[in-house]
């Protein structure tokens, strides 16, 4: 079984050490606070107090046998470093640092981090990519090119079937899935209306409220149309 | 053409800000600080300092007359709240607060934020998603049933066509695309090697460091040979 250490429990260690545990991952949470540590230790196998810039302390709690190594000591950079450093020295085989900014990214991969994280930014641009696409639920970049996107069934494809639309001929994208709404529950209230999915056919005739999942190279997608 | 004000120039906002007015949105950006205000008016449309807990300089903005209005202010939550409550009084049509915790998040809902962020619990539930499926590059959720996943193809798929595998019919996924790695440039350092990301033909041959990128149910997915 995968046994991976998070050091430093903000709010980033935080779910991402719960989120592992319930994925069935052994996880070793540590943390300098007494209390985060109290907070999870019902949540993971171990939850340990210590500081993480101390080898001694590191190596009593067997970190140099785990699989990865998360480092999200936030605004402490320099504990951060030194606890990157050690882990390095610790021949720990996959270390996954949480940066600040990209200066510190940059920083983080010079000392041998092999994936860096920086949550805010990362967000940042996922919201941006959302909101400056309103009509595509989401768009989820595969590569630089290729993308997922979620898009609103256009009116032009109403009451068309799949087939006749010729996704993959006239706009070379794939459809994925279709997404269809549920008649909604009582209230109205819930903020998401049960949907069915399904892997669409070829006689399948789209509707005017469903959600097409379609994937293909970005230039092509801004082909659709849109409304 | 959409107009976005951003309130609150920290590294989420910041991204966010810069990202949007890439993509082609009107973004007017908003911090009390006049440093960061400095920061990034070359790269919006308009940069603006103002305290926005008040009204009247929100005001004089137009701010009652944005399309969305994202409330990036982070630590504090009583400004960030006074001003999400600004926003809904000038019927801003969409409301989007970044929030530090659940319970936040949780209020700036019932005072009428239509999405809440939360980018550090996010990114850690994404990065656990990596951890915990590690022949899996990705797992997306689509909805509670189907993902689409990143899998490394499989030894028993080397050398094999596409339509040999019969992955739709055998294993109810749709293979979406192939990414292929390039010959990597001279120095071998670069984190993420140049992949050529084709859509699938029945006769293309799966090669031994394909990552083949899949559509299915959950279960369906879990079904597929792991190596
Ligand atoms: N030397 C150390 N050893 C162990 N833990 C440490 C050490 N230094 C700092 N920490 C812990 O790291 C944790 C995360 O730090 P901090 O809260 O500054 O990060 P953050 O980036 O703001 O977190 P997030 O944004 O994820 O909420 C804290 O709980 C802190 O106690
Ligand atoms: N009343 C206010 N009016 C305008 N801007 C404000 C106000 N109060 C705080 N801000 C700004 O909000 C910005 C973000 O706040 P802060 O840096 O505390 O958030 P954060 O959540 O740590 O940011 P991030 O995690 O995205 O880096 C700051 O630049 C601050 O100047």
């Amino acid at each position: 079984m995968r046994k991976i250490a998070v050091i430093g429990l903000g709010r980033f260690g935080i779910a991402l050490a719960r989120r592992l545990a319930q994925s069935g991952v052994q996880v070793i949470a540590i943390d300098r606070n007494q209390q985060l540590v109290n907070e999870i230790k019902d949540d993971v196998d171990l939850a340990v107090q210590l500081d993480a810039t101390d080898r001694q302390a590191l190596l009593s709690q067997d970190i140099d046998k785990v699989d990865v190594c998360v480092i999200s000591i936030g605004e402490n950079f320099e504990a951060s470093l030194l606890t990157t450093v050690l882990a390095k020295q610790l021949k720990v085989p996959r270390i996954i640092c949480r940066a600040q900014t990209a200066l510190h990214a940059e920083i983080f991969q010079q000392i041998g981090a092999d994936q860096v994280v920086q949550p805010e930014q990362e967000a940042g641009r996922h919201v941006a990519r959302q909101l400056a696409n309103p009509q595509l639920a989401d768009v989820i970049p595969l590569s630089d090119d290729f993308s997922l996107v979620e898009l609103k069934a256009p009116k032009v494809f109403h009451g068309k079937s799949i087939k006749s639309i010729g996704l993959r001929a006239g706009y070379q994208v794939n459809l994925v899935v279709i997404k269809r709404p549920q008649a909604l529950a009582g209230d109205g209230e819930s903020s998401t209306p049960p949907t069915r999915i399904s892997v669409p056919r070829p006689d399948d005739v789209i509707q005017p409220d469903d959600v097409l999942v379609l994937v293909g190279a970005n230039a092509s997608l801004a082909e659709l149309p849109k409304e």
